[in-house]
């Protein structure tokens, strides 16, 4: 464990927080993508089937758990609890163009072809996207509350940190997991547009387009 | 390779 990653897994569970409370507190989605947050509860799921096989840490099993439950609590809020609210009209990214050639990428670029390493790989693919349906519909509506900016900046964030953790593991350790640093870049690549907007216009409140 | 070390990564 190193600082980067530890500020990344709490900039990653304050972002998970941020939105389920927002949502629970205004009692409202609107402004939410459902289908990414669904995509990031499968995510989870794909990512952490290895709580059943194998006991890392307290901090990594307690992580996991908070996420997946935060996850799929989340999406219950939006797909049941209050679904009057969520903006399906909105919410029009087609995710299968994503699923499909990540589900394909998998199989055919992984570390070991076996059922937990294929899932895994699946999920850190998946996960470098998981954000554009959000980001899509930010851009259609062309606006975003400012707790939203602030869940996009902290989410953002906790794979940047990640990319420094990888630098800092491969300087220190050796360690590098390529799949995971590309996937990572990928990620961080796509939320530049809106961290030069959330830095450029904070506070101020403002409508942007991505 | 990568799947050897446990991943300990979240």
């Amino acid at each position: 464990m190193n600082i980067f990653r530890l500020i990344g897994d709490l900039s990653h569970l304050a972002a998970i927080i941020i939105l389920l409370l927002k949502i629970w507190k205004s009692r409202s989605c609107a402004g939410i993508s459902g289908k990414s947050q669904i995509l990031f509860a499968i995510v989870f799921t794909t990512r952490y089937l290895d709580l059943l096989t194998s006991f890392i840490s307290l901090y990594n099993t307690c992580m996991k758990v908070i996420y997946i439950g935060c996850a799929y609590a989340t999406v219950y809020l939006i797909y049941m609890k209050f679904r009057a609210t969520y903006d399906g009209n909105h919410d029009s990214f087609r995710v299968e163009f994503l699923v499909v050639p990540v589900g394909g990428l998998a199989v055919l670029i992984n570390h070991d072809f076996s059922f937990l390493e294929i899932l895994w790989t699946f999920s850190i693919y998946l996960e470098s996207v998981a954000i554009l349906p959000q980001l899509f519909m930010i851009s259609k509506t062309g606006e975003a509350e400012t707790i939203t900016t602030h869940y996009l900046f902290c989410l953002g964030l906790y794979r940047a940190l990640y990319l420094f953790n990888w630098i800092w593991r491969f300087y220190f350790e050796g360690f590098f997991d390529m799949i995971a640093i590309v996937a990572g870049v990928v990620q961080t690549v796509l939320y530049c547009d809106f961290f030069y907007l959330y830095v450029t216009k904070d506070g101020k409140g403002y409508r942007f387009s991505i | 390779d990568g799947d050897a070390k446990q991943k300990d990564e979240l």
